[in-house]
């Protein structure tokens, strides 16, 4: 699994 | 937040609203593809389920929420209220074309392996495409009202803005969304042929961008 960053954009 | 970031989103909102006053005043959706708009609505559906999810913010909240709306009801004024100025003989598209592999990669690139993962993967990789049947479209058609372009360009110009935005934050916080942004770079690749067109015929001609 690659990294998940923080979903803050839209 | 950054200056990039905020100009790319309001880019986006003006776009939409652009299109969606278009066809509310003008009573036609002539020109418009109908298939885009039904992409970018499935787009903003699957993205934003993590609004039952998780709090980011107010604004990204009203945000996701305005998108959606507005979404919604440029598909309903297409598709309902002004059908009958549907062009479903040009809009011929194949969309299946893009929603097997765009489905197909999600699963098998994406940062987990859960459903809403997934299904956020999904509308990254269908954003990027989800604007082919509008330029088919014009392309087919051979021209477009310069009010569409109008609507092309902030699409444009966001997608340019967020890439900006990219680099901007890898460079003050080491933020780095390889999905988004290789999705992101794709995308804006498809608007530079339509960038080229605008500035030479919309802006210098009147009216109508014909195509070669």
């Amino acid at each position: 699994e690659n990294q998940k960053p923080q979903k803050d954009e839209l | 937040m950054n200056i990039f970031r905020l100009s790319g989103d309001v880019c986006h909102l003006i776009a939409i609203i652009i299109l969606f006053l278009k066809i509310w005043r003008s009573k036609s959706c002539a020109g418009i593809s109908g298939k885009s708009q039904v992409l970018f609505a499935l787009v903003f559906t699957t993205r934003y389920l993590d609004l039952f999810t998780s709090y980011i913010s107010a604004y990204n909240t009203v945000m996701k929420v305005v998108y959606l709306l507005l979404a919604y009801s440029t598909v309903g004024l297409i598709f309902f209220r002004f059908r009958n100025s549907y062009d479903s003989e040009s809009d011929s598209f194949r969309v299946e074309f893009l929603l097997v592999p765009v489905a197909g990669l999600s699963f098998l690139e994406n940062y987990a392996f859960t459903p809403l993962e997934i299904l956020w993967t999904f509308s990254i990789y269908l954003e990027s495409v989800a604007i082919l049947p509008q330029l088919f479209m014009i392309t087919k058609t051979g021209e477009a009202e310069s009010i569409t372009a109008h609507y092309l360009l902030f699409l444009g110009l966001y997608r340019a803005l967020y890439l900006a935005n990219w680099l901007w934050r890898f460079h003050t916080e080491g933020f780095y969304d390889q999905i988004a942004v290789v999705s992101g770079v794709v995308q804006t690749i498809f608007y530079c042929d339509f960038f080229y067109l605008y500035f030479t015929r919309v802006l210098r001609g009147s009216g109508k961008m014909s195509l070669p």
